[in-house]
């Protein structure tokens, strides 16, 4: 474990907390994609198929309970919440996310570690949480505003992924046996995914204006 | 720690 993998993760906890917290706190979904949070629902049961059968540390088994735990509160109530679920964008969250899916998973039956069970749904998850987020920025688009909680989910979102790259960059230099090209390659696809909706919020931040994405 | 484990990160 090093700082940046552990900012890295905080910074990925807070993204999930600071969109519960919308929920909570303003009873409304407005402007979340609930694709978005379906597909990391994915990543997160397919990538920790582990959970159970291989303990690495009480830290690592925690937050993948927490991970796993958090994004299904948020899709349930996107979906179920009587109040929250009024809210949704369902006209304007049209993404077609089953065709991400499903061409991550073929993928994965191609680029792998290991042909087994569990390897092919790791990398999977990798893939898929590469672009799990688009749905999310294809709404923010439509929906031309962003509202400030969930422009800091997106913004928390890429900073979990930016550290994650410094993590890599010190694991290659610290340790002999470093090999996780598909996290790597998958993760700076990621983490590009994201550098345009940055360089808006940065605009925005820079400007003191309210945050506006092309449309 | 985590010599051989093929994924200890989340």
């Amino acid at each position: 474990m090093n700082i940046f993998r552990f900012a890295g993760d905080m910074f990925h906890l807070i993204s999930i907390l600071v969109l519960l917290l919308k929920i909570y706190a303003t009873k409304s979904c407005s402007g979340i994609s609930l694709k978005t949070q379906e597909l990391y629902a994915l990543v997160f049961v397919t990538r920790y198929l582990d959970l159970f059968t291989d303990f690495i540390s009480v830290y690592n088994t925690v937050m993948k309970l927490v991970f796993i735990g958090s994004t299904a509160a948020i899709v349930w109530c996107m979906q179920w919440h009587p109040v929250v679920k009024r809210s949704y964008d369902r006209e304007l969250d049209t993404f077609r996310h089953y065709f991400l899916v499903g061409a991550c998973f073929v993928l994965a039956l191609f680029l792998h570690e290991n042909f087994t069970f569990q390897e092919i749904f790791w990398a999977f998850s990798i893939y898929l949480e590469a672009v799990a987020i688009l749905p999310q920025l294809v709404l923010l688009q439509r929906s031309g505003n962003v509202d400030n909680l969930t422009g800091q989910y997106v913004f928390f979102l890429g900073a979990y992924r930016a550290f994650y790259i410094l993590n890599w960059i010190y694991r290659y230099f610290m340790e002999q046996r470093f090999s996780r090209w598909i996290s790597c390659i998958s993760g700076l696809v990621q983490t590009a995914l994201y550098a345009d909706f940055f360089y808006y919020y940065f605009l925005s931040w820079k400007n003191n204006a309210k945050l506006h994405l092309p449309a | 720690l985590l010599s051989g484990k093929q994924h200890d990160e989340l």
